[in-house]
């Protein structure tokens, strides 16, 4: 287990948590949300003790996982890179079919916003490309939009 | 002064060790 996530770091906290509601559902995604995490936690501040505690921690049980595991996604970063694009853009299509069928609620947005954070997430194999950076946009925005009519009462148009 | 050039290296030491060892994390 992790230790408490240092203040400075909460930038990374809801990869963190797609990596832990993905750990039995698909261990790729858990792998490369929490390598995404690793890498920007480490951008943000890689000098503090407690940072430094928090990303060795990370980096043990990310060493453990590749070694263990014969997964060919975790081992081959281009078969890892298709494997999180297919499911990221699996997820926007079902938050995308939903939205275009009128069909709004917290399921739809959570999937917006799951998705906005898988394509981020993809940033860990280089830039992104120019469709994945619109779709991560549209994700976030729908996301948003959705999520404040709801919370207002509004029919999402 | 001397103190401070240390633990200063010594913080660099240890920043580089947690990049090498992400190099390292991706190439295994």
């Amino acid at each position: 287990s992790l230790p408490p996530l240092p203040p400075q770091l909460k930038a990374i906290q809801h990869y963190l948590k797609t990596a832990t509601e993905h750990d039995k559902r698909d261990p790729v995604v858990s792998y490369y949300c929490r390598l995404y995490a690793l890498q920007n936690g480490m951008e943000i501040d890689k000098k503090s003790p407690e940072c430094r505690v928090f990303h060795v921690t990370l980096m043990d049980y990310l060493e453990k996982v590749k070694k263990e595991t014969d997964s060919e996604a975790v081992h081959n970063e281009v078969v890892g890179q298709a494997h999180m694009e297919n499911y990221a853009l699996k997820v926007f299509l079902y938050a995308d079919n939903e939205d275009r069928a009128s069909r709004f609620n917290k399921n739809v947005v959570k999937s917006f916003y799951t998705a906005g954070m898988l394509f981020d997430t993809l940033s860990v194999f280089g830039e992104l490309s120019e469709d994945i950076e619109k779709n991560r946009k549209y994700a976030k925005w729908k996301a948003a939009y959705i999520h404040r009519c709801l919370k207002n009462g509004e029919t999402p148009v | 002064p001397s103190t401070v050039g240390q633990s200063t290296a010594a913080a660099s030491g240890e920043q580089d060790e947690l990049s090498q060892r992400l190099a390292k994390l991706r190439q295994m």
